[in-house]
């Protein structure tokens, strides 16, 4: 990627980040469409022999042989047994039978975790730079397990069970469906058997935001990643022949429009159609919009496929407005004519221009890359959102990285808008997702695994999430694109990744395998959900008092009946924390938005004499009124050394 | 003929079969002697798409919905989740 390692901080601390071997002997498993071997961010020069940890294998398949793979791409498989077995055996002449990605999504992801440095690296010119992945040291192994047809569970799991085998330390997995109980759902079923052999899972949250509960892969082994923006931007102004302009943004390169200002006309008022407005196949009349410029409303076909539709259709150029859906977010995109996207209240106003007057016209200004934007980042409006709707008192997402406008390698099979028309070809592609956001924490936990090799899946996301931010470096808290305020620990769970400060995070929550089948029990799963979830017999303790609130999660998630009567709601969790810093001694802090709930820690502070030291502390959370039902509060709990601050933030519900 | 395949071929859907591993009876051999038992105990005709013993115990294997309401009620399987799709975020 380009300007994700400035904006996180990489390229300041290069000495934090060894480039000793540890560095390179991780391995970083990915699950998507396959990959482009031939992208320069797949080049292996200065990389040693692959890691003797290494049990993969580079498979053969359509434009696929062993020695697509090297010492960067040191595993490739592909694993389409259960999609042939819904919808018939692959025609090889649409998609390769093989690990080749044909899509450009699964090159885009894996080198964003661990590209290696690719200089002078842009879309058409857009966001030019040095594009690097996160560790760009680590290895990487793909597992095609996407098809054009989709991402079969049956194929998941086989292709997460060769990734045990194969000895992986990371899987990123930029894919999720239905939010069914972990128990039921064959990610999180895979992801607990992989965090059993000590490899760190992480997941996009899912693109369903910015409603609430809409979250996927919510399991507490699995590290939830939302997205949030970057601080680069590639304006594109709408200018109107009342003089007006609009900011837009646009990744449109190519003829650009005649200099002055050409007639303006509504999609819904030039079409026939019901949804006209939605400028989809078959809509447009060429009599109505040829030579003109049309405005379309987001929604129902993509982006591009609508600017598809407007070129076909004879038109010059297409502005394409935001409905409430999106609010105010932009994501920019290569579009085949000269295009740009405004936010709904630039749409609306728009729209009343060219509703009102008799010749309306305008024009689109393109301005390139601009970076140094502030706020940034603001969570994207289409990031998932939280609480968890599986679990309650698991705060989810964990936390949110870059996705939004995210320049990464491409594939070669398809141009940067995916359209079958579009027959440019690009090393590098710009696109937006939680799918860009979680490759992004991926390659900073092997990064993090690399500077400690002895630390466990749940310590290298207590780092990640401990150290997280969730204020700019102006003190105003992050802020959410789909309501221009603040956001909340349901928007961007820990906050927004600061992968240096993960590296020394002082105290981590560290979890073991039991203490996630205690956390099943807390749920009262039965034996066989438990064997189901665990692949083995387990049987919970009779005699034991599970809990939820007992828990070691570096977040905490209240939740208190609504109404709850006279009685006062408390509530007490239990917190272990590792020092695995220098020793010293850790005093608390609090801060609550709402004065409804009193919160205490006991001890108050925790001294540690000695690295791997474990201490407890208890917080009570005591009910002091209520909140109306499905109200929602926010705190924060910091442990601060002078030097390293252990932040987690506190949810209250109101069910 | 074609309406009365494509009508058959339907009700055929994917499932994932997890297996009690520790509960295989011990005239088996091996674990994949009993799961192939297990199947051709509801159908003559499935076959495993995938075995998975890392993730899992169990397969994958086309069934119809009767099938496999059948397998799940049988000792040994802990469950017979129907596929899911999944999409890239």
């Amino acid at each position: 990627t380009t300007r994700t390692p400035e904006f996180l901080g990489l390229d300041k601390s290069p000495d934090m980040f060894p480039d000793s071997n540890s560095a390179s002997d991780v391995i970083v498993g990915v699950l998507d469409t396959g990959i482009w071997p031939e992208s320069k961010s797949f080049d292996d020069t200065g990389l040693g022999p692959v890691p003797s940890s290494w049990k993969g294998e580079c498979e053969t398949g359509t434009n696929f042989t062993t020695s697509n793979c090297n010492r960067k791409l040191i595993g490739a498989r592909f694993f389409s047994k259960g999609y042939e077995a819904t919808l018939g055996p692959i025609d090889t002449s649409k998609e390769s039978k093989s690990p080749r990605d044909d899509d450009g999504h699964g090159t885009h992801t894996a080198s964003t975790a661990a590209g290696s440095v690719v200089d002078q690296a842009s879309l058409l010119g857009y966001a030019l730079g040095k594009a690097r992945g996160m560790a760009t040291r680590a290895r990487i192994a793909v597992y095609k397990v996407c098809w054009i047809g989709g991402c079969f569970s049956s194929d998941i799991l086989a292709a997460m069970e060769k990734a045990i085998e194969d000895n992986v330390n990371v899987l990123s997995m930029s894919l999720g469906g239905g939010m069914s109980d972990y128990f039921r759902d064959n990610v999180a079923i895979g992801a607990f058997a992989a965090m059993e052999k000590g490899i760190f899972i992480s997941c996009s949250a899912g693109n369903a935001g910015p409603s609430s509960y809409s979250l996927s892969n919510q399991a507490p082994w699995i590290t939830t990643v939302g997205a949030g923006t970057l601080d680069r931007d590639f304006p594109a102004f709408v200018s109107l022949g009342n003089g007006k302009n609009f900011s837009g943004v646009s990744l449109f390169r190519g003829n650009s429009l005649p200099g002055k200002l050409l007639p303006f006309v509504y999609a819904g008022n030039a079409s026939n159609a019901t949804n006209g407005n939605l400028c989809m196949i078959g809509t447009l009349p060429p009599d109505k919009v040829a030579g003109k410029i049309v405005l379309c409303d987001r929604g129902v076909n993509s982006r591009v496929q609508k600017g598809e539709v407007v070129k076909e259709a004879g038109a010059l150029g297409m502005v394409l407005t935001n409905t409430a859906a999106n609010g105010e977010e932009l994501v920019a995109d290569a579009h085949l004519l000269p295009a740009t996207a405004v936010g709904e209240k630039s749409g609306d106003i728009i729209k009343s221009y060219l509703f009102s007057d008799p010749n309306p016209t305008a024009t689109i200004l393109f301005e390139g890359t601009k970076v140094g934007i502030q706020p940034s980042p603001v969570v994207a409006a289409f990031s998932s959102r939280g609480p968890n709707s599986i679990t309650l008192e698991i705060l989810k997402p964990d936390i949110i990285a870059p996705g939004v406008n995210i320049l990464a390698g491409w594939s070669g099979n398809v141009g940067p808008t995916g359209l079958s028309i579009d027959s440019r070809r690009v090393s590098f592609n710009i696109i937006s997702g939680t799918s860009m956001s979680c490759p992004h924490v991926s390659g900073l936990a092997a990064l993090v695994k690399a500077a400690h090799p002895d630390w466990s899946p749940a310590a290298i996301r207590s780092a990640l999430m401990t150290t997280a931010y969730t204020v700019y470096k102006n003190g105003q808290k992050l802020q959410d694109t789909s309501t221009g305020k603040p956001a909340t620990p349901f928007d961007y769970g820990s906050g927004h990744v600061d992968p240096v400060a993960a590296l020394d995070p002082g105290l981590v929550y560290d979890l073991t395998a039991a203490d996630y089948l205690s956390f099943v029990c807390a749920l009262n799963y039965t034996s066989p959900q438990i064997s189901s979830l665990a692949g083995r017999k387990f049987t919970c303790d009779a005699s034991k008092k599970y809990s939820v609130t007992d828990f070691n999660y570096p977040s905490f998630s209240v939740v208190f009946t609504s109404g709850g009567g006279s009685k006062s709601n408390v509530v007490k969790y239990t917190r272990t924390v590792t020092n695995v810093g220098s020793p010293g001694t850790y005093k608390v802090s609090l801060s609550s938005e709402n004065p409804s709930v009193k919160i205490s820690v006991e001890p108050a502070s925790l001294n540690f004499a000695a690295i791997n030291e474990k201490k407890s502390y208890t917080v009570t959370f005591t009910e002091v009124s209520s909140l109306p039902l499905n109200s929602n509060s926010f705190a924060r709990l910091v442990w601060s050394d002078g030097k390293r601050n252990v932040g987690s933030p506190i949810a209250f519900s109101w069910n | 003929a074609a309406v009365e395949k494509n009508t058959e071929e339907q009700r055929w859907s994917t499932y994932i079969v997890h297996m009690a591993k520790s509960e295989m009876p011990a005239s088996f051999e091996h674990h994949l002697h009993w799961y192939d038992s297990s199947l051709k105990s509801v159908s003559d005709s499935a076959e495993m798409i995938y075995t998975y013993d890392n993730v899992i115990h169990g397969f994958s294997t086309r069934l119809t919905a009767e099938q496999a309401q059948t397998l799940e009620s049988q000792a040994g399987i802990l469950s017979v989740l129907p596929e899911l799709k999944y999409e890239l975020h």
